[in-house]
């Protein structure tokens, strides 16, 4: 199948992009690592990592895209999503991790794991939320 | 002579996804 444009995916998943975080600090997007969420999270006063466990990948009807059944924080609620399969999640000690790391390669140059079920990812939520 | 080149800085939390569905305060 022909490959997804890269427009389809954010421009800061690319290689070489810079990301700012929240103490300042800038770093290339694939040299981001755990603790940078983690203590961005803590400097950002706003913001609360969730641990995000990836349940199921189904194949969806829209080519080229998977849903990712996530169990979301400590109340474990039951998101779907649906994503491009090259769309990369950060995964917990592991770093950036999609369905089809090639594809996610081929597309931003951004090396990467292969998402499974048991990874888990990093999300984000408002510390106001209950 | 190279022109300086603005580049993009994109923040930290734009690359994370908000999964979250419980509603708020």
């Amino acid at each position: 199948a022909p490959l997804s444009p890269t427009s389809a995916l954010p421009p800061y998943f690319m290689k070489g992009s810079i990301i700012q975080l929240a103490d300042g600090e800038l770093k290339r997007v694939e040299d981001l690592r755990t603790e940078d969420f983690l203590q961005s999270a803590e400097v950002s006063g706003e913001l609360k990592i969730d641990s995000s466990t990836v349940e199921r990948i189904d194949t969806s009807r829209t080519p080229d895209a998977v849903i990712i059944q996530f169990s979301v924080g400590e109340h474990k609620a039951q998101v779907c999503v649906e994503v491009l399969v090259e769309y990369p999640f950060f995964v917990f000690g592991q770093g950036w991790s999609s369905c089809c790391p090639d594809r996610t390669t081929q597309l931003l140059a951004l090396s990467c794991a292969k998402l499974s079920v048991g990874d888990v990812c990093i999300s984000l939520t408002l510390k106001s939320l209950r | 002579n190279v022109e300086p080149r603005s580049v993009p800085v994109f923040p930290w939390h734009s690359l994370v996804p908000f999964l979250e569905t419980s509603q708020s305060n």
